[in-house]
């Protein structure tokens, strides 16, 4: 059976732009099994 | 308009994954498959930036060159790697699309401004808000998106274990009973094609394949070998000290096994298996059938040389195979009766009528053991009629779009979509022949779609 993997979700600012200029964002994001 | 990504004239699975009927094996089914470690984290309800295809310039989406303008989605459903998507701002299916989620055309949310890249809205929506950040902001805040690191991460995971011109030694098409010394030629999605050394005939099998062994395994296990003199000389003088290794020798760290040499000569394991038991098994030239079979030799860590019974008389044991004692394609005798499979009967005997019972008395031969088999079943998440991709293994150059038609414990019936039943493949759960929807095009090898049925002309 394959090892659990760990679940990890991190809170994360996210930055984006559009045309009409630069913002962050709060999300979710995993960890992944680093 | 989406990106053409496939130019090996592939089936393209698009037709079928919106059909109501539609269930694909997820990639978590696939521990060989890339992406299998972080597929836990992806669902429906992700944001992502992506491709925007709905723009003035479409250069990039008919030339094939990198994506240059990208727009919010939604994850809507996913189907193995592919996944539905909806652009932000559309309220309906209207405009869902599908993308291979490990594509330049998907990235984590954020990923575009790291690169400078504005991010466009679609054209047939750019007037639908007068404010794009605020909308973002409501849309965005505390949803999920993929890890920062999840293009990288994928990208790794296509790494092979092997390069070309390593050696080893392969299973002989055209003699199974010993392995030939073959070198690696070319690897597509850790897919090996293989030469073997007297020929230009080749070979495609995976690299977690239990067909490939590392250079000695043969002279270690006491197999039967087939290589050029010189070679046969280094075993032969390995034999009583350590063989000596050369650089493109392929070595045991990158062969998947599931038991360690040091089980057998450390912990002193012995094989249960004796030689004239007979025992229940796959056939290796015609995987839809599960066989009588009989153990002829028992080799060294585990290792038998088993015959199907159902063969024609060959007394030159050309036609024997190697099965490791932990192989998931042996069974012990009943295993078909108790779980409803038609067994292929001995040579000479009747398919209704076959009997264990008189078989054992008339043959004065013994059953292996049920507790010599290893039948953990792992919680593989399989479940019948998932669609997937499979490795024709009496072609394995061709993979083609199939189903999980029957499971039995561990064991998969794979069907070969539009193809008889007879070319069917009984699989393990963990073999690394099938894959997810999507994988093909992801790793750049030609997907075969079912046969095409001329119409009758009306």
């Amino acid at each position: 059976q394959a090892p659990s993997k760990p679940r990890r979700w991190e809170q994360k600012q996210v930055q984006i732009k559009t045309m009409e200029g630069e913002f962050s964002v709060t999300m979710w994001a995993s960890g992944g099994s680093d | 308009r989406r990106r053409a990504n496939d130019h090996l004239n592939s089936f393209d699975w698009i037709s079928e994954l919106s059909k109501p009927d539609f269930y694909a094996a997820p990639v978590t089914c696939f521990s060989h498959a890339p992406g299998y470690d972080m597929w836990d984290n992806i669902g429906i309800d992700m944001k992502v930036e992506v491709e925007n295809t709905d723009c003035d310039n479409q250069a990039n989406v008919v030339t094939g060159q990198t994506p240059h303008s990208f727009w919010v989605a939604t994850v809507m459903n996913i189907c193995g790697y592919k996944a539905l998507m909806r652009y932000e701002g559309f309220d309906d299916s209207s405009h869902d699309f599908w993308v291979n989620l490990c594509s330049s055309e998907v990235h984590a949310v954020g990923w575009c401004a790291t690169r400078g890249k504005p991010l466009i809205p679609p054209k047939t929506i750019e007037n639908k808000y007068s404010d794009w950040k605020d909308f973002l902001v409501e849309r965005l805040s505390g949803a999920r998106t993929l890890p920062s690191n999840f293009y990288n991460k994928i990208s790794d995971s296509f790494k092979s274990r092997f390069r070309i011109g390593l050696i080893l030694e392969l299973v002989d098409k055209n003699r199974i009973s010993q392995v030939k010394l073959a070198s690696v030629c070319k690897i597509v999605g850790k897919r090996l094609y293989l030469k073997y050394y007297d020929s230009d005939d080749g070979f495609w099998c995976h690299e977690d394949s239990p067909i490939i062994h590392p250079v000695g395994w043969a002279t270690t296990v006491g197999h039967n070998l087939d290589a050029p003199q010189e070679y046969l000389e280094r075993m032969q003088a390995g034999c009583d000290q350590m063989i000596e290794v050369h650089e493109d020798d392929a070595t045991i760290e990158l062969f998947k096994m599931n038991f360690t040499f040091e089980e057998y000569y450390l912990e002193g394991k012995t094989n249960g298996f004796v030689e004239g038991m007979k025992l229940e098994a796959v056939d290796p030239l015609n995987l839809s059938s599960i066989c009588v079979a009989t153990v002829m030799a028992v080799l060294k860590f585990g290792y038998m040389m088993i015959r199907i019974d159902s063969y024609d008389p060959d007394a030159t044991g050309s036609d024997w195979f190697c099965y490791h004692e932990k192989s998931p394609s042996i069974f012990p005798v009943g295993f078909c009766a108790a779980n409803g499979i038609t067994l292929t009967p001995p040579n000479g005997y009747d398919i209704n009528t076959f009997r264990w019972d008189t078989y054992l008395e008339e043959t004065k031969s013994l059953p292996a053991d049920e507790h010599l088999f290893h039948r953990d079943i792992p919680d593989h998440g399989f479940r019948p009629n998932m669609r997937l991709e499979c490795a024709d293994l009496m072609d394995p150059r061709l993979v083609c779009v199939a189903t999980v038609a029957r499971i039995v414990g561990r064991l998969l019936k794979i069907r070969f979509d539009g193809w008889p039943e007879e070319y069917d493949q009984w699989l393990d759960c963990e073999s690394p022949d099938i894959y997810p929807v999507g994988w093909c095009v992801l790793v750049g090898h030609k997907l075969e779609g079912p046969p095409i049925v001329q119409q009758p002309v009306v």
